[in-house]
């Protein structure tokens, strides 16, 4: 299995306004 | 069918595929709005949020589907969506046919706002999906929401429309499961292609998988 990352989906959810 | 589908022009992909990363923005601002959700690992939110999220978009997609003509229709003509705008962006019959299906059949319950929000919200907190670590803690959520979903049924859904509503409502999660299963197997075929995988976003190329990279 392939390391994921998933930094979008970090990003979208830290993110305050979204 | 499945065997046919004419890949050389799918003039709706990149739209089609705008139209779902939006979506699933979406999604995800509407899962940390639901008790609980944040506290979960962070691992557990993803995981939670890769598997559900073709569902609540399939969910959520109801709201702007209408019976008269079978098409998602999104304010005015200009943004009616029909099954072949779906099939002009790479998916078959094998997905369209139970979509539309799920689609009437969730019409047809008439569902309260809150009860739609809250299956929502369900769906997303499946303790079953791959990768959860602490099943039970999402579980407990999910067990929670299902209780406030029972007791707003019973006590603000007039019959006949709460008749078996919560157990119609079960089964269209069981449904979903299916047409997840379908959209994982036609997504994979499709992003197979660089040709087609790179009018894809990269938020659908990390929710749903890149097979390229």
């Amino acid at each position: 299995k392939k390391k994921e990352n998933n930094a979008l989906l970090r990003y979208l959810l830290d993110k305050d306004d979204v | 069918s499945s065997v046919n589908i004419d890949f050389s022009h799918l003039s709706m992909l990149p739209h089609l595929a705008d139209l779902v990363s939006y979506s699933i923005q979406k999604v995800i601002g509407f899962a940390k709005m639901i008790p609980g959700f944040r506290n979960l690992a962070a691992e557990d939110q993803i995981a939670l949020l890769k598997s559900s999220a073709i569902e609540v978009i399939m969910l959520r997609s109801n709201q702007s589907f209408t019976l008269e003509d079978m098409t998602w229709t999104c304010g005015s003509n200009d943004f009616k969506y029909r099954i072949s705008d779906v099939t002009q962006a790479g998916h078959s019959m094998d997905l369209l046919e139970p979509l539309v299906k799920f689609q009437v059949g969730l019409k047809k319950l008439n569902l309260h706002e809150e009860e739609h929000v809250l299956l929502m919200a369900i769906c997303i907190l499946s303790p079953d999906r791959p990768g959860v670590q602490d099943t039970s803690l999402v579980e407990s959520l999910q067990d929670r929401l299902s209780e406030i979903l029972q007791t707003y049924i019973r006590c603000r859904h007039p019959p006949p429309g709460s008749r078996l509503l919560y157990a119609k409502m079960i089964q269209k999660l069981a449904d979903l499961r299916s047409l997840n299963e379908e959209h994982s197997k036609q997504y994979r075929c499709l992003s197979f292609q660089p040709e087609h995988s790179m009018q894809l976003t990269p938020l659908v190329l990390e929710v749903f998988g890149n097979e390229i990279s």
